[in-house]
């Protein structure tokens, strides 16, 4: 799938 | 932002405040491993460096705050406040065995050769072995309060809730996120023989967990 990255995330 | 996420969000928290907590109120880190609470501290700062440079939301900076505030709080508690009561015979994992693989992984793969990068990069991969200094302190004194059983639970716990997070987000986002994904995978595996020990003695109101 699409790769983002987690800096959405803690 | 979805309901594992919030949840593994909240559980996170509420192991960092159960240790914080037991340590303040007992004045004693009998039995906590502090190289593990550094490592944790070193997790937070290397990942929320972008703290002051991207805003996500408030939810997400105060969160960050919260976390880097309680884990250098706690680390000040152990080798400052309550240093007496620290147990180094028994906090004898060597870290080295841990900062060196997981840095050098870090440089190897990661999604981008920038600095910011390679250091949230190096931030997930310690994160999957912080826990090893406090879970083979346990080993070696065979033995752990139920409250630090607690803190164990939630922290393993959080990880296990972003798994079905990032299960949620593949399925809704066609979201990936590959070295976050394979490391928490590695974290929640290190914690299943701990879950196992915890559901079979801890909660069959046995008190403390004592080690076969």
């Amino acid at each position: 799938g699409l790769q983002k990255s987690t800096k959405d995330e803690l | 932002m979805n309901i594992f996420r919030l949840s593994g969000d909240v559980c996170h928290l509420v192991a960092i405040i159960i240790l914080f907590l037991k340590i303040w109120r007992s004045k004693s880190c009998a039995g906590i491993s502090g190289k593990s609470q550094l490592l944790f501290a070193l997790v937070f700062t290397t990942r929320y460096l972008d703290l002051f440079t991207a805003f996500i939301s408030i939810y997400n900076t105060v969160m960050k705050v919260v976390f880097l505030v309680l884990a250098y709080a706690t680390v000040s508690l152990i080798y400052f406040r309550f240093r007496k009561s620290y147990d180094s015979e028994s906090d004898s994992f060597r870290v080295e065995f841990l900062l060196v693989p997981v840095a050098g992984l870090s440089f190897l793969e990661n999604y981008s050769f920038t600095p910011l990068e390679i250091l949230w990069t190096f931030s997930i991969y310690l994160e999957s072995v912080a826990i090893l200094p406090q879970l083979f302190m346990i080993t070696k004194t065979g033995e752990a309060e139920s409250i630090t059983t607690h803190y164990l639970f939630f922290l393993g716990l959080y990880r296990t809730l972003y798994l079905a997070n990032w299960v949620w987000r593949y399925h809704e986002e066609g979201f990936f996120d590959q070295i976050a994904v394979v490391s928490g995978v590695v974290q929640t595996i290190f914690y299943c023989d701990f879950f196992y020990l915890y559901f079979t003695r801890v909660l069959r109101g046995s008190g403390k967990m004592t080690l076969p």
